[in-house]
């Protein structure tokens, strides 16, 4: 099964 | 004080309208280097990121630094669906502090002259950091056929593998009727530069994403001829708009990871 990853768990705040 | 005139009109029209499905509101940014904004979906797997260069602007004018002014899309899209294709689209507001931002548009023989008051609004949103990265494979092709590829592979799943090779980039879904496979191969012998696909492959790729999001993507088909995709393993696909002469609009889209 295919999970819908985040933009989060990529890129990070700053 | 912030003034902002953009001959192009056309552009923001265009801009906000590919945005507004994914975006419900936003900060746009002013800085001296351009009118930019970056904002997520609300489900955070796709990061929109636009700029438009300050000398992009006949006049562009941002005396506070970092300006950011809050807006929801969906009203800018309203106040904007009131300016014409060929108006010149003047922004203005007065600084921090002010609540209220005022497009104007003039028509191009100056006979008609509207200005509109919207809104601004306080929005808490993250800044992301996006890192350089280097691409296993890019991709350019004319933007009209990227997005026939997405439209019509959606009639048939949910999510299509982007898979690069030397043979060319394989666009490929199933569903409960089928499956599908579009692969379009490097061609440089056209007529018209902005017609050709040009593959460039550091090594081979395969992702997996949401049809839902390329097909939202597409709706910015309008600002550019031809579409760039940026792929390398396990991280987002960056699916770029080249707004001419002035900058970008890029849609970052996080994959399906197999678990």
């Amino acid at each position: 099964v295919n999970k819908q990853s985040q933009i989060t768990s990529f890129f990070s705040p700053g | 004080m912030l003034e902002l005139r953009l001959v192009q009109g056309s552009l923001l029209k265009k801009v906000i309208e590919s945005l507004k499905d994914l975006v419900n509101d936003a900060n746009f940014d002013c800085s001296s280097t351009g009118f930019s904004l970056q904002a997520m979906d609300s489900s955070h797997v796709a990061l929109m990121s636009l700029l438009l260069r300050s000398d992009g602007f006949e006049h562009y004018r941002c005396d506070h630094g970092n300006f950011p002014m809050g807006m929801k899309l969906e009203n800018l899209s309203k106040i904007l669906k009131c300016a014409g294709n060929d108006d010149i689209i003047t922004i203005k507001a007065d600084g921090p502090g002010n609540d209220t931002v005022t497009f104007m548009f003039e028509s191009p023989s100056q006979e008609k002259i509207a200005d509109y008051e919207m809104k601004l609004m306080d929005i808490d949103s993250e800044h992301l950091g996006i890192p350089e990265a280097e691409f296993h494979a890019i991709v350019r092709m004319p933007s009209s056929e990227f997005a026939r590829i997405c439209k019509d592979l959606s009639s048939i799943g949910d999510t299509v593998v982007i898979s690069v090779t030397k043979e060319g980039i394989k666009f490929s879904t199933k569903g409960d009727i089928g499956t599908a496979n579009v692969v379009c191969r490097q061609n440089t012998t056209v007529d018209k530069p902005e017609d050709a696909t040009i593959i460039e492959m550091q090594q081979p790729v395969s992702l997996t994403f949401a049809l839902r999001y390329m097909n939202s993507f597409t709706k910015a088909t309008p600002l550019s001829n031809t579409v760039t995709i940026s792929l390398s393993s396990d991280l987002p696909v960056v699916v770029e708009y080249k707004i001419a002469e002035m900058g970008y609009i890029r849609f970052y889209l996080a994959p399906k990871i197999e678990e």
